[in-house]
């Protein structure tokens, strides 16, 4: 397809911090309609990763707070990224999303595999 | 891209029936490693859909019974449909997997965006 890069099709990606609940978490993800939600220290550094799907894995466990199902080794993508080189990490990795982060691991944005099926459809 | 259509990329579904539990079904999502899980009757044939955001919105709002969580209203794919219209239809109603099923509503598989991303990678 066009040279689309991540930059292109990137969203302003949810975030979370440490000490919140599972609760607070979960109600953020249904209140903001997505699945995914990027862990951040005071400077907007990214940490971890949260998604609905760990959230599932805690009712399926009995586990009870957050920092227990925060997912600590993240795949990320760069904004100057192709789509198809992000599209291989995620299909690589079983995963539905990738942080978009700059050089100082600054939480840019978001992108998850529905913004990329979306260009399948025709959508830009 | 190449003519594709879904029964060239659907996968086989997780399925679950009516009267199972919350925890039954989130222990099954993290078991088989997927976000949807469709509800059958004993024909197999659809009768709604779960997924991780569901179970997250039974947490957010502190709801109990499968019952009360089933999204009955499901957007479907047929297997000879091309890949762009059902891209699009994922699109339109901001919704990550489409069940396949017959023309008598049986379940045949499920195609997900992350199925549809993986092309824009190249993996096909
Ligand atoms: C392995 S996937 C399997 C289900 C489905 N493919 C999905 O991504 O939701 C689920 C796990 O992937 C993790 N995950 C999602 N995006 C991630 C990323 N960018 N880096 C690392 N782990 C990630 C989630 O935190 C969750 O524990
Ligand atoms: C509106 S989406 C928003 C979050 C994200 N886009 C996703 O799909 O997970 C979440 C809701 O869509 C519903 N859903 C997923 N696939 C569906 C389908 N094929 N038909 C109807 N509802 C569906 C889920 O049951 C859930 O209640």
């Amino acid at each position: 397809g066009a040279a689309a890069f991540v930059d292109s099709i990137l969203h302003e990606a949810v975030t979370c911090q440490e000490n919140e609940t599972i609760e607070i978490v979960a109600k953020r993800l249904i209140t903001k309609n997505v699945n995914h939600i990027i862990v951040t220290d005071s400077d907007q550094k990214i940490t971890g990763i949260v998604t609905s799907w760990d959230i599932t894995k805690a009712i399926a466990n009995g586990v009870r707070t957050l920092k227990e199902i925060i997912v600590r080794r993240v795949y990320t993508a760069s904004p100057n990224e192709p789509l198809e080189v992000v599209a291989k990490r995620l299909a690589q990795h079983n995963i539905s999303a990738l942080p978009v982060i700059d050089e100082t691991q600054k939480v840019l944005g978001i992108i998850t595999s529905e913004d990329i099926a979306k260009l399948v459809g025709g959508n830009l």
